[in-house]
This record gives C-alpha cells, structure tokens and sequence, in this order.
C-alpha cells in the first residue's frame, strides 16, 4: 500500500480525509491496542490533518500519542 | 501538561480491516 500523501488528502472531500486517515491509522493502533483501536483512533483523528500525516511516517511519535490516548481514557474512566 | 486528546472522541469504524492472523 502506497504512503497516504498531503495531495491525496488534498483531492479528496473533507469529510473523506479524517476516513482515510483513520484507515491507515487503524491499523497502526490495533497492532498496540486491539481491545481500544476503535476509540484511539477516533481521538488521534481530532489531530490536524498534517500532523497526523507526519505520525503515520513516524512509529514512534505514533506509539507516544497512542499512549497518550490510552492514560488519557484511563483517567476518564477512572472519574466516572 | 494536561492532554489535548479528547476521551469523548467519536470511536472510529474501518472500512476494511481484517484480523491479522
């Protein structure tokens, strides 16, 4: 599979973007998180496109946020 | 430094993902 690029982003519907983020992205997280991957990587997609396209070519700025993510939803959940 | 990640985030829906086996 080809890398996601900011002009293939850019010919697409906005809409579109985050969903072809996410379906890279998916993958990615469900490798570290299987259990979570489905709301992780609804939380990384509120990310800026482009900073997002620079985590997808980079494992380990992409795991910290991922792990960022998991603390993130564990102090949630530990409030309710 | 607090998170900027949003825990109520929308849960995201793959189009095409299959379990690696």
């Amino acid at each position: 599979q080809e890398p996601l690029t900011a002009s293939m982003l850019a010919a697409a519907p906005l809409h579109e973007q985050k969903q072809m983020i996410g379906e890279r992205l998916y993958p990615l997280v469900h490798n570290v998180h299987s259990q979570l991957a489905g709301k992780i990587t609804g939380m990384l997609l509120e990310i800026d496109n482009s900073e997002l396209l620079l985590m997808l070519e980079s494992p380990e700025s992409l795991h910290a946020k991922i792990e960022e993510a998991v603390a993130v939803l564990q102090a949630h959940q530990a409030m309710e | 430094r607090k998170s900027t990640l949003n825990p109520n985030a929308k849960e995201f829906n793959p189009r095409s993902f299959s379990q690696p086996k």
